[in-house]
């Protein structure tokens, strides 16, 4: 299953 | 971490820094709008509520510190600051900002990736950040002339999210499941903002003349 990609950006 | 991103952060912590040497160098702030800096403020803080719950890195902690901290002191300063509070113009500042927060929070209700709080808010904050550079550019279009500092700070505020855009289509082509159709449809739709803003900066740079925004 596809984890919730985590907000890396700004 | 790819350059265009790296770039797109650079531009837009220059953006913050060139507005508060601005007002407190010359402990003025006229030509801003404290309505753009007000919305940009909570941008920040509905977009960084995951400051203390997910750390991704130094550099991620840090520039978020900064962006809100900035944001803060800059609606404090215009509206607080003795000397600076004199040069903000609010019978020109009159966009209704407010009938920004409202649409874009009920946008954020209806198309979001996961219906959560987080995700809400983070979601509003893009769509915030997309319109909220318009009382700004309405206060320049009325003030006409425009200072060399506050040109320069809406110029990297608008390059900042263009750089982004290079940074996603970049992501797109190199990781796989890279989609994120919200971020890029707000972050397109606030570069084209800037578009005509834009045309005019480069005309005043290219002819060497100082920046005039036609009525």
């Amino acid at each position: 299953y596809q984890t919730q990609p985590v907000k890396d950006e700004l | 971490m790819n350059i265009f991103r790296l770039a797109g952060d650079m531009t837009h912590l220059a953006s913050v820094l060139v507005l508060l040497l601005k007002i407190h160098t010359i402990k003025s702030c006229a030509g801003i709008s404290l309505k753009t800096q007000e919305l940009y403020a909570l941008v920040f803080a509905t977009r960084y509520l995951d400051l203390f719950t997910d750390y991704i890195s130094l550099y991620n902690t840090l520039m978020k510190l900064i962006f809100l901290v900035s944001s803060f002191s800059i609606v404090w300063y215009i509206r607080h600051h003795k000397i600076v509070r004199r040069s903000y113009d609010k019978d020109q500042d009159t966009f209704r900002h407010y009938f920004l927060v409202l649409p874009c929070f009920l946008l954020a209700l209806v198309i979001n990736e996961k219906f959560t709080v987080k995700e809400i808010m983070w979601t509003f904050s893009l769509y915030l950040e997309a319109v909220a550079i318009l009382p700004q550019l309405v206060l320049l279009q009325r003030t006409r002339n425009i200072d060399n500092l506050t040109g320069q700070y809406v110029f990297l505020l608008g390059a900042y999210r263009s750089l982004y855009i290079l940074n996603w289509i970049y992501r797109y082509f190199t990781e796989p499941h890279y989609v994120h159709w919200i971020t890029w449809i707000s972050g397109l739709v606030q570069t084209l903002l800037y578009a005509d803003f834009f045309y005019y900066y480069f005309q005043s740079w290219k002819n060497n003349v100082k920046l005039e925004l036609p009525a």
